[in-house]
């Protein structure tokens, strides 16, 4: 994993430290856990604004990713899988995107995290923006899947940042369920 | 405690500053 920065004189501190992951599915749905486990690698890690359009500036765009890959943010400490101990009772919200929304979206989206607009406490856990070949699919985890009152404000956040179209289907998906049906979507 | 809160257009100011860049 890459070093941890360490937050400097005169930055402005956000409210975690978030980490970038990078991810390539392989296309399909019975994904070994352990392989996926294994693509996953941490891109950047970041805990001031300045670091994070620092990094920003140098990373690709969700539209300019080729094949299945996937572009995670989490906070430090959390891995953007099932299993984890921080997601295992949780779930997320699936937003599918026609393509060339994605990258747009996705800013609005991480801007909203950082800048802790979701006013739902320690409940975000990350999200993730999924290329694929006829749509993009952006998700936002949170911890408590059966904690309904955070899961909906959540919703009408998501909705707002996203400034989506009203008949945008948002659909939420516990990742029990997930790994019960071994599919993300 | 008290959450460190940031707006989206103060954000995007800081896109422009010398520091990120």
């Amino acid at each position: 994993r890459t070093r941890s920065l360490e937050p400097i004189d005169g930055h402005h501190r956000l409210q975690y430290t978030y980490c970038i992951w990078y991810s390539r599915r392989t296309p399909g749905k019975l994904t070994n856990p352990l392989t996926y486990d294994q693509s996953l690698r941490i891109i950047a890690t970041f805990s001031t604004v300045e670091q994070f359009w620092s990094v920003q500036s140098y990373l690709l765009r969700p539209s300019e990713l080729s094949g299945h890959s996937d572009l995670h943010l989490f906070k430090d400490g959390i891995k953007p899988l099932w299993e984890d101990d921080a997601n295992k009772e949780g779930g997320k919200w699936i937003v599918r995107l026609r393509k060339g929304l994605a990258s747009r979206c996705w800013e609005n989206l991480i801007l909203a995290i950082l800048g802790e607009q979701f006013m739902v406490g320690e409940e975000i856990c990350g999200a993730v923006v999924s290329i694929r070949s006829q749509e993009d699919i952006i998700s936002v985890w949170n911890k408590t899947a059966n904690d309904s009152i955070t899961t909906i404000r959540i919703r009408d956040t998501l909705k707002r940042v996203l400034n989506l179209p009203l008949n945008t289907i948002m659909e939420y998906k516990t990742h029990n369920d997930s790994l019960r049906d071994h599919s993300s979507f | 405690g008290t959450r460190i809160i940031y707006d989206r257009s103060f954000l995007l100011k800081m896109r422009n500053s010398p520091i990120a860049s």
